[in-house]
């Protein structure tokens, strides 16, 4: 199975450390320091980098996990031409798939790199969205399955959380932002279904916590976690936060919905926009 | 005893809560939520924010700290107009103690001000500083004493601290970032302040918690604290934080010589380049 997610939030944010936790491994270096600013060009803002992992659920049901990590976002003074890199990749690969479907001789070794969802860590600011959020939403929505998340949990309390969490839907809906808020056509779903998304819309935005450490607890357990000098934390603690759930949606009961979504709603706009000129 | 402090950072570093932990009471409403994007006019992207409040030490000695805040800081999608409000506002105050030194007449109630420190929040990235960090401490130190400051400190473990106090002040060298680094005259100081202000020196950026909570703990003791599912935290703790050693800097040990440098250091180059055209 082929999936791709995009990954995209601030310097700082735990992207990085978001897939590793994602994938059980590492994936990705965060060590690896992001360019100084003024370095080179400072007409480099942001990055497209790749990532592939191979993963294996519990039925022996491989997965194939594109990511794609984005640093540079948000980190410039000026960051209104940040978007542009992630449009015309995102665009790219729907007039990839534009041209094949319409090739006489399909080529068998095609690959579809069509996004399939996209995760947006938000700062939690306890003000709601900023500018860039709104602004990225608003036009990335269109085009790929957001879901916004939470990033850094931790540093949040109970109230907090949850106080955070309706001030950014609050700002969702006022800016009515096309995210992915689990549709279903309501004459065509089971009751169960029905319940699993209506539950996970009222989550939204996910919140997660991340970590690169791993440690052995008293009773021997093993958890990812992270350590302060006031507490010890779990990141798979369902109670702390939203990351599992999270997990379980993006690679087992939504993998397919997310991928059908983008192909017959989203590519499906894009073609008919793009064919009629 | 007059004081005037300028507190910079995005929306949601905890500037608002900081001011009220340093106060000890509530100066600042933190939940008065900060302008929707988009709201009114895009131009209006950051505000200065004024407040007053006496303080008391232990010997009686009542300051008059004069706060100034700066929502809407590096929230826009585009900041680089930021710097203008809070320079023009840094000069005009030169300007006018520039004017009241050169009337005939003194004006006996003329009230001073300058700004004496200004707290610059850095949001711990693992990356070490963003663009607006650079240019802002650029463009601001040499005209306003800066101490630079890592915000919500309890999001950091103890090796993430360590790590993020290193790149930052890596990269304040590297680009020769002009901070007040508690700087002396070699030969006109003695060994205790010495002492003094080469610890502050490797303090730096201080780390700071805030909390506007105050809990009181089994054995009676009232903390201001910030209360997660793993623990429980003191903000005056000064192991996990340097908020009480920079009360101590701002309010009593360097208030003088904060002043003394703004007047006979900066205010003095400020004059030199206005009067030489
Ligand atoms: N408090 C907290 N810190 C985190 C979390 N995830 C990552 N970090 C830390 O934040 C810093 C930046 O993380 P990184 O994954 O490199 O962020 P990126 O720049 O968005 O890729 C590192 O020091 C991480 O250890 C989290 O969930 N909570
Ligand atoms: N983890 C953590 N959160 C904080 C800290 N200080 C403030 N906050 C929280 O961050 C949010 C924004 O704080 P606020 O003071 O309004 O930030 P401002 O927008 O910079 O004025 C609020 O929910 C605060 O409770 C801190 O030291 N650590």
């Amino acid at each position: 199975i082929n999936f791709t997610i995009m990954v995209v939030g601030q310097s700082g944010s735990g992207r990085s450390t978001f897939i590793n936790t994602l994938c059980g491994q590492q994936v990705v270096d965060t060590s690896t320091s992001v360019l100084r600013p003024n370095d080179n060009s400072t007409a480099i803002d942001l990055q497209l980098r790749h990532e592939m992992v191979e993963l294996e659920d519990d039925d022996g049901v491989k997965i194939q996990l594109n990511i794609i990590d984005t640093p540079g976002f948000g980190d410039s003074l000026d960051n209104s031409s940040n978007f542009d890199i992630i449009k015309d990749y995102i665009c790219h690969q729907y007039d990839e798939i534009l041209l094949e479907e319409s090739r006489v001789r399909r080529n068998p070794r095609f690959k579809d790199g069509r996004i399939h969802c996209c995760l947006y860590f938000i700062q939690p600011s306890g003000h709601g969205l900023k500018e860039i959020d709104v602004e990225f939403m608003k036009q990335m929505g269109p085009l790929v399955n957001i879901i916004p998340v939470i990033c850094k949990a931790d540093s949040l309390t109970v109230e907090e959380l949850k106080f955070n969490k309706k001030l950014i839907m609050d700002d969702i809906n006022y800016y009515a932002l096309p995210i992915y808020n689990f549709p279903f056509e309501e004459d065509d779903i089971s009751d169960e279904d029905y319940q699993t998304n209506t539950y996970l819309r009222s989550l939204l935005p996910f919140s997660v916590i991340g970590s690169n450490d791993v440690y052995e607890l008293d009773n021997k357990t093993i958890i990812r976690g992270r350590k302060y000098p006031w507490g010890m934390l779990d990141v798979e603690d369902p109670n702390i936060s939203d990351f599992v759930i999270l997990r379980n949606t993006l690679l087992i009961s939504h993998l397919n919905d997310l991928k059908e979504y983008t192909h017959e709603i989203l590519y499906e706009r894009y073609r008919t926009e793009t064919l009629s000129g």
